[in-house]
């Protein structure tokens, strides 16, 4: 059969419902034991996080397509959730293995970690669905046309820089991505690259700074030529 | 992802992104 742009579409759900389908809502025990190995158990934090960070997104969601749309924003929450936890546990097998260390205290206990992951793995969910809406009827009738990046690090409160930073640890922890979702993934850095991470509040720039002074340059401006 | 652009350098994971040890 000939790859229209809707059965692309349909094809990049079922792929996502199907890798989730069977992931849990709760952390694994895979999970549960990475957390019990920290010197400060995150485990409160992190269901507590993933509550709260519930509330708004559900709120915003149906803020963006209507209120009689809202529980398919608790679907799309819960799908992300789901991402979110498999993509962690992924993710903290592979650097057990780099890194040779069973105690990730210092990564799970840090809320912006957490919050990025999460962000990522909802702009996944959200994309997904939004991409098949677009494909199947049109712009005119796309509900969540709203919900189009950069609208998740807005609604979460993130940095834009501080998403840039997990996405590809994402695609790489996760194999079961589309080509489509990779791609829409890389226009996201893409965005974040070329003007996101140049607001005026950004973290980057204290990282440019941080370098400099290790590397014992005055932080002047650069020449014009550059 | 053949055709993505993976920019961390090699040996460096999303531990040293977040200054974790």
């Amino acid at each position: 059969l000939p790859q229209t742009p809707v059965r692309t579409a349909m094809n990049t759900i079922q792929q996502l419902v199907m890798i989730l389908n069977s992931a849990s809502d709760k952390p694994s025990d895979n999970l549960i034991s990475y957390f019990n190995n920290c010197t400060v158990n995150p485990t409160h934090d992190i269901v507590e996080r993933v509550e709260n960070l519930g509330r708004i997104f559900k709120e915003k969601f149906a803020e963006a397509v209507g209120q009689r749309c809202a529980e398919i924003g608790s679907q799309r929450y819960r799908l992300g959730v789901r991402l979110y936890y498999r993509v962690m546990e992924s993710i903290l097998k592979s650097e057990e293995k780099r890194l040779s260390i069973h105690n990730f205290s210092k990564l799970l206990n840090n809320n912006t970690f957490h919050a990025s992951l999460l962000a990522c793995a909802l702009e996944v969910v959200v994309a997904t669905y939004g991409t098949s809406t677009n494909a199947s009827q049109g712009d005119a009738m796309n509900m969540e046309t709203n919900l189009s990046f950069p609208w998740i690090i807005n609604i979460l409160d993130l940095k834009a820089f501080d998403l840039y930073k997990v996405i590809e640890s994402f695609i790489k922890a996760e194999p079961s991505l589309t080509r489509e979702m990779i791609k829409h993934l890389e226009c996201c850095e893409h965005q974040i690259m070329e003007s996101l991470a140049w607001q005026s509040d950004s973290p980057l720039f204290e990282l440019i700074k941080q370098s400099k002074e290790r590397d014992g340059q005055p932080d002047e401006p650069e020449p014009p030529s550059y | 992802t053949q055709d993505y652009h993976f920019g961390l350098e090699e040996g460096e994971g999303i531990s040293e992104l977040f200054d974790c040890d």
